[in-house]
């Protein structure tokens, strides 16, 4: 079985 | 013939704090599917739009001179943050690279 790497995606921050 | 092959530039785009917010949202930092922040908005009227070099998009790569690399997102975000809100200096110096 291949193994993936799925990263989160991130948040977004207003500056 | 053919198109140029485009290489992806690292410029310093420099931010006068010459409004009361710099005006842009970031996406990503370490950990998550975007390693680096990238640029998601620009507001109107924000110190980054002023400036007229900043573009949606945009990874950034520096912030004074400090690398965001291996930053999570909350790390990077604050890096900023304080680089707008210090008053020892009255710009940011941003390294920015536009993906390929």
């Amino acid at each position: 079985r291949e193994k993936r790497l799925t990263l989160p995606p991130s948040e977004i921050t207003l500056l | 013939t053919g198109s140029p092959v485009p290489v992806p530039t690292a410029t310093v785009v420099r931010v006068v704090k010459n409004a009361n917010t710099l005006g842009i949202a970031i996406e990503g930092g370490a950990n998550t599917r975007q390693p680096l922040p990238r640029i998601v908005t620009i507001q109107k009227g924000g110190s980054a739009h002023n400036c007229g070099q900043l573009k949606v998009g945009q990874v950034i790569l520096e912030v004074n001179g400090i690398s965001l690399r291996g930053r999570e997102h909350k790390d990077a975000a604050w890096i900023i943050a304080e680089a707008f809100k210090t008053k020892e200096k009255d710009h940011i110096d941003f390294l920015v690279v536009e993906p390929g």
